[in-house]
């Protein structure tokens, strides 16, 4: 269940869109107890200038990412964009049956994107 | 985005996320413990505060450590006993003569890399009526020592009354944390009242296992910057 992303392109700046996952769409609802999804999000936009100056109100780009933007803008052709990934992400806790049938309280890191960022 | 999951990339994403196969599903008449239940709801942001990924102000969780048991870990498992089913219903309470029983907990899921900080047994003992000064429980490794005197005894504790469940630390005493893991844990566990008495029955016992698994647990890879 993700936020559209509107024409189809990379649609304005950098940052984080909405990914909610849901464990019955992909067929872990048998054995997930909790939760029955996540907002995992993910990140979608443009890091062109000025916009990967400006951060676009996450956190601050890369010294590399800038000197690639400018590339970019002086030369189009002789550098790409740089890209827009996740730059914070936090844990979710995933409470599921194991085929021991011990019920396991496991935490996963990175699941969730809190923050984009132009990288 | 409905078709079935191609087996490939389906069982790249199961070991990504620490597991061999995907389990078959919920077993039948198996609940889930209320202390599985409370560990999850305080480290769940999502269910702490719906729809939004903050936590609620003053509750900061440290990665790879779990708060309410106050130990390291990222992986918490409830491991019921599997001697239960196969353990005869208890013989009538006869005074003083009160049965033994074997306890089975299957360790095989757990994953060789994975570092015990917390083996907690759990018992939970009905009887007609309390003793008084209740009961003295000892527990030991089964089917060790047998034939050359008593067997070793790995604890002994006091079971005061009826009501809460028995708790008791394995690790350090049942094995060491630095050993490597074994398949099965049994356990045999004695009960004798303090005063000539009823005997009580084992109702239920399972194992709450805390693991750290390093390879899951990045703050422990990455050095902070």
């Amino acid at each position: 269940d993700a936020e559209p992303v509107l024409g189809g392109g990379p649609g304005g700046a950098c940052r984080a869109r909405r990914l909610y996952v849901s464990f019955r769409e992909v067929g872990w609802h048998r054995w997930v107890i909790a939760p029955r999804g996540f907002l995992a999000n993910y990140c979608q936009g443009q890091c062109a200038l000025p916009v990967t100056l400006s951060g676009s109100g996450g956190p601050p780009a890369l010294n590399h990412a800038v000197l690639r933007a400018l590339m970019h803008a002086t030369t189009p052709g002789a550098a790409d964009l740089p890209c827009c990934v996740p730059a914070r992400l936090s844990p979710i806790s995933v409470l599921f049956f194991d085929n021991s049938d011990n019920v396991v309280l496991r935490q996963y890191e990175d699941m969730v994107v809190d923050e984009c960022g132009c990288r | 985005t409905r078709a079935p999951v191609p087996p490939g990339p389906a069982a790249a994403l199961l070991q990504a996320l620490g597991l061999r196969d995907a389990p078959q599903g919920a077993p039948r008449l198996r609940p889930v413990p209320p202390v599985m239940w409370r560990l999850f709801r305080r480290r769940d942001p999502q269910e702490t505060r719906s729809g939004s990924r903050r936590m609620s102000p003053g509750v900061t969780l440290q990665p790879c450590h779990v708060e309410e048991l106050g130990v390291a870990g990222n992986i918490v498992r409830h491991i019921p006993d599997r001697g239960a089913p196969t353990r005869a219903s208890d013989p009538a309470s006869a005074v003083g003569h009160c049965p033994e029983w074997t306890v089975v907990f299957d360790l095989s899921a757990v994953e060789s890399a994975e570092r015990p900080s917390r083996a907690r047994l759990e018992l939970r003992f009905a009887a007609a009526a309390a003793p008084e000064g209740g009961w003295e429980l000892s527990v030991s490794q089964a089917g060790q020592g047998t034939g050359a005197g008593p067997r070793p005894v790995l604890l002994r504790q006091l079971v005061p009354a009826l009501g809460p469940p028995v708790r008791a630390e394995l690790l350090g005493t049942a094995w060491a944390r630095n050993a490597s893991w074994p398949r099965s844990l049994r356990l045999a566990l004695a009960l004798r009242p303090r005063t000539p008495a009823a005997c009580a029955r084992l109702a239920e016992a399972s194992l709450l296992l805390v693991t750290l698994d390093p390879r899951l647990c990045h703050p422990l890879a990455r050095p902070r910057r």
